[in-house]
């Protein structure tokens, strides 16, 4: 562990968190891309199925479950519970034109052709990815609540933290992982776009709304 | 393989 991965999986989890209360505390998940959240849950479950077949440590478990709860009761919160303020006009991502590459390419690219190592490679493919449909939505609909920016900035800075974790482990363990590499810096640079809004717009109080 | 190490990251 170091503090790249620590502030990482912090940064996630205030991510995870940040969502849930938005949803909560205003009764509305608009704005939300329920088809992002529904890869997130996917994302989870293939990669952390190793829950039932190893013990990392307390931290490692404690933290798989409660991303898999938070991210199925955010499915429940967005698809039952407030399923009235769903935005399902706005949130028309085809998530097919992800699935169908990802899950093609995590047969042809990766470590060990074993069913565990194509579910942990289909769900780091399908991670770096997976907040597209939430980022089309808000093109679509030219703006993006305050506490939705919140939660994507923290998002996509845990992806962005870890790259240096990768740096560090490799420079001091002599390891890396070029599939969670070059996903993660795909991953990174689709948030690009949103982190220069976030931070010239939001952060000095503007809203964000597109066209820039 | 190296991939194996990095199952003890989320």
């Amino acid at each position: 562990m170091n503090v790249f991965r620590l502030t990482g999986d912090l940064s996630h989890l205030a991510a995870i968190i940040i969502l849930l209360l938005k949803i909560w505390k205003t009764r509305s998940c608009a704005g939300i891309s329920g088809k992002s959240q529904i890869l997130f849950a996917v994302v989870f479950t293939s990669r952390y199925l190793d829950l039932l077949t190893s013990f990392i440590s307390l931290y490692n478990t404690s933290m798989k479950v409660i991303y898999i709860g938070c991210a199925y009761a955010t499915l429940y919160f967005v698809y039952m519970k407030f399923k009235a303020t769903y935005d399902g006009n706005h949130d028309t991502f085809r998530v097919e034109f992800l699935l169908v590459p990802v899950g093609g390419l995590s047969f042809l690219v990766n470590h060990d052709f074993s069913p565990l190592e194509i579910l942990w490679t289909f769900s780091i493919y399908l991670e770096s990815v997976a907040i597209l449909p939430q980022l089309f939505m808000i093109s679509k609909t030219g703006e993006a609540e305050t506490i939705t920016t919140h939660y994507l900035f923290f998002l996509g800075l845990y992806r962005a933290l870890y790259l240096f974790n990768w740096i560090w482990r490799f420079y001091f363990e002599g390891f890396f992982d070029m599939i969670a590499i070059v996903a993660g810096l795909v991953q990174t640079i689709l948030y690009c776009d949103f982190f220069y809004l976030y931070i010239t717009k939001v952060l000095k109080g503007k809203k964000l709304s597109l066209p820039a | 393989s190296q991939s194996r190490n990095i199952k003890d990251e989320l």
